[in-house]
């Protein structure tokens, strides 16, 4: 975080309007692998004492204590041998994004030198309260441990949820333990912002897809570490990866993993798989492996450096020693040095930070829609950086894969780092707006947000569904002008419309309700969604309407015109103007698209609509696609 | 025989907690478990419960006690506990 908040306009210290007052009676939730409670980001030095409403406990196990700042642990993660019952992170990542959504600012903070800064969270006056669900142990989160942090953590009176966790793919709301959570925080006015998922590029991967929880996709910012290789003919190639090891620009013989083994076939010997690279034919080299994976392999058979191979090189990880990620071209480059060379040799160099133009794009890893369980619901339905963040880490564990060393502060990469910069924007948002509830807060969000082109990026070819609304913007959202409000009772109607009825219905609302006729005919896509999507038949016409209603949150009265944006799309919007006499009034119009019919192989078409009224924009966009 | 008697770990949730006053979601949920185990001791069956902003309790179940509970008018949903990932 030490670039992200820049990049995205909310600057350090008194350069962002911040209202303290409220930010300091803010909790942010973190369900999560724990956290590092000695560390700087979650210092309680300067904080007064909790907020008055706060209904929770420290129990974060036996050498863990809490401060003004992280005011609350609880841990649900099954007792296993060798591990202490603990709140304690053993794994990195519950500091890392417990400090981008509020840790402290705290000053000169770097990896090993690379990318120095000051690493904040978007509200570092706020408090945290952690809920550990995640261990090694068990290699990942329990759900039945999810819950019960969902169930503590609403009756503790947190103000946000923030959870960077998920499955492979969507599931059906019953049996999703962070939809079930969600539903119940949202029916207590608190929002969570959920982790889209690492399943990118391949479209139908984002795994949270309740229109209650607000999904969150990855990007890069404007920072990007990167390594350069030197060949012994001079010629230099640049490649991705976080490398603070320094070789000092000494060149070394270069070896093929193909080349390196005496047991596999070339293959697996490619790839230097486990078990394959012969450590008499790569000690002392640097070996080029066709993927990053292995590169501890080379490592442990005597290797000083590796050179790797990987399609999706836009973005930069740690290794356990010097390794550069190039990209196919630039790999083969390497590759035919080699062929037309004696005694190839190269130089692996310590990474450094350029300024990235290119941002935000959509990142490669990033989980896409469509929904697979509300096909008329877009998700993911924001953007936020996730690549390369450097963020607060645990001692407890290793900065990569068979790395001996051990930090507090470490660069980490995927949707789990996004989601905690939205849950920040998100909490400095409600300081502003306190009474706002979780869906006015996402609705501002997400119809102020940059827009991003699918043009930018050969991972992009999914546009709305890669990137949702598009960037998130702090400054923008805290002026959105119209909200689109959804309540519990809405969401209760949108249920009836997926036939939850009776029993089920009647189980999850907590109070006698039950669909009428007309709710159980209504459209998922007529939920007040800040988004509109609709899934139709391919190859055939289609005209189809969205109803919505915006509530005015302006200056007191505005006139609002419609305006649509975008491609192929015929959209008609009726009324095309507005007039919002009074704060909190509220208008409802409807849009209708219609059109020729989508080739089965033209994924999707869409637009946008944006209401304005010369002061604000209000942009969502329109999404209709066609499934074979 | 050894199918039968399998358990795994099962999410059993009920919705909103009741708002009467009286109701003790704890009691409720070992009634219902020594009513489908019918062993009076649910000790080693509750893994935890869920009694403060919703109702639920996790336990470990054969595939007969999961439907059988799956079925009972207070039920909404059961389904195993799974492995999530960090992202």
């Amino acid at each position: 975080t030490t670039t992200s908040w820049n990049f995205m306009g909310l600057k350090e210290g008194k350069r962002t309007k911040r209202n303290n007052l409220v930010e300091s009676d803010t909790i942010i939730g973190v369900i999560d692998s724990g956290i590092y409670p000695e560390s700087d980001s979650f210092s309680g030095k300067g904080f007064g004492p909790p907020p008055k409403k706060w209904r929770g406990v420290c129990k974060g196990g036996r050498n863990f204590t809490c401060n003004n700042k992280l005011i609350g642990a609880r841990y649900y993660t099954p007792k296993l041998e060798g591990f202490a019952e603990s709140a304690r992170d053993n794994m990195g990542h519950g500091s890392h994004t417990a400090s981008t959504a509020a840790g402290n600012a705290v000053k000169h903070v770097s990896f090993y030198g690379l990318g120095n800064g000051t690493v904040r969270g978007g509200v570092p006056a706020a408090r945290i309260a952690v809920y550990k669900v995640c261990d090694p142990g068990v290699n990942g989160c329990t759900t039945d441990g999810i819950l019960a942090a969902f169930d503590d953590a609403i009756a503790d009176k947190v103000d946000l949820i923030t959870i960077s966790i998920g499955g492979d793919n969507g599931s059906p709301f019953e049996a999703d333990p962070i939809a079930i959570g969600a539903f119940h925080a949202m029916a207590k006015g608190i929002l969570t912002i959920n982790s889209a998922g690492n399943s990118g590029p391949q479209s139908s991967t984002v795994a949270s897809i309740a229109p209650w929880i607000f999904t969150v996709a990855a990007s890069n910012t404007n920072r990007a570490f990167v390594t350069k290789v030197v060949l012994g003919n001079g010629k230099t190639v640049v490649g991705r990866s976080v490398n603070s090891f320094e070789l000092n620009g000494r060149k070394h013989p270069l070896v093929y993993g193909q080349s390196a083994s005496s047991s596999c076939g070339d293959a697996s010997a490619r790839f230097c798989s486990p078990g394959c690279l012969d450590s008499k034919l790569v000690k002392g080299k640097i070996v080029l492996c066709d993927s990053p994976q292995n590169a501890d392999v080379a490592q442990a058979m005597g290797a000083v450096a590796s050179i790797a191979k990987s399609r999706n090189g836009d973005v930069a990880s740690i290794f356990s020693f010097p390794v550069s990620v190039l990209s196919e071209d630039e790999y083969n480059t390497v590759l035919s040095y080699m062929n037309s060379t004696k005694n190839p040799k190269a130089a692996v160099l310590k990474s450094e930070t350029i300024f990235n133009q290119k941002a935000p794009v959509v990142a490669s890893y990033s989980s896409r829609g469509p929904n697979t369980i509300i096909p008329d619901i877009l998700k993911p339905d924001i953007t936020a950086p996730g690549s390369e963040i450097l963020a607060a880490y645990s001692p407890d564990a290793p900065p990569s894969k068979s790395d001996t060393r051990r930090v507090k502060y470490s660069v980490d990469t995927g949707t789990s780092m996004s989601c905690p910069h939205v849950a920040g924007v998100a909490a400095y948002l409600k300081t502003f707006h306190p009474s706002w509830s979780p869906s006015m807060i996402q609705s501002a969000i997400m119809t102020t947000a940059w827009p991003m082109s699918a043009s930018t990026s050969p991972f992009n070819e999914m546009a709305e569904f890669a990137y949702g609304a598009g960037h998130v913007d702090p400054i923008a959202a805290v002026h959105p002008g119209l909200v689109y409000e959804a309540t519990k009772s809405d969401h209760i109607a949108f249920l009836c419309g997926l036939n939850y009825t009776g029993k089920n219905l009647r189980l999850i609302s907590g109070d006698s309700s039950s669909c009428t006729k007309e709710q159980t005919k209504s459209l998922p896509r007529n939920l007040n969604y800040p988004s509109m999507t609709a899934q139709v038949s391919a190859a055939e016409p289609f005209k189809l309407t969205f109803h919505r209603t915006v509530t005015n949150v302006g200056m007191g009265n505005g006139t609002y015109k419609a305006k649509v944006v975008g491609s192929k799309l015929k959209v008609k919007v009726f009324p095309e103007v507005l007039f919002l006499k009074s704060l909190h009034m509220k208008k409802s119009f409807t849009v209708t698209v219609s059109g020729k019919g989508l080739e089965a192989d033209q994924k999707f078409v869409s637009a946008h609509l944006i209401w304005s009224d010369g002061v604000h924009s209000v942009r969502s966009p329109i999404v209709v696609y066609a499934t074979n | 025989a050894e199918n039968e008697q399998y358990k795994q770990v099962y999410i059993v949730y009920m919705g909103a907690l009741p708002a009467r006053v009286d109701y003790m979601p704890m009691s409720h949920h070992a009634s219902i478990l020594q009513d489908v185990t019918g062993e009076s001791s649910i000790e080693d069956r509750l893994v935890r419960n869920y009694k403060r902003s919703f109702n639920g309790f996790a336990a470990w179940l054969t595939e007969s006690e999961r439907e059988i509970l799956a079925s009972m008018d207070e039920v909404v949903s059961v389904f195993p506990s799974k492995i999530l990932k960090l992202q």
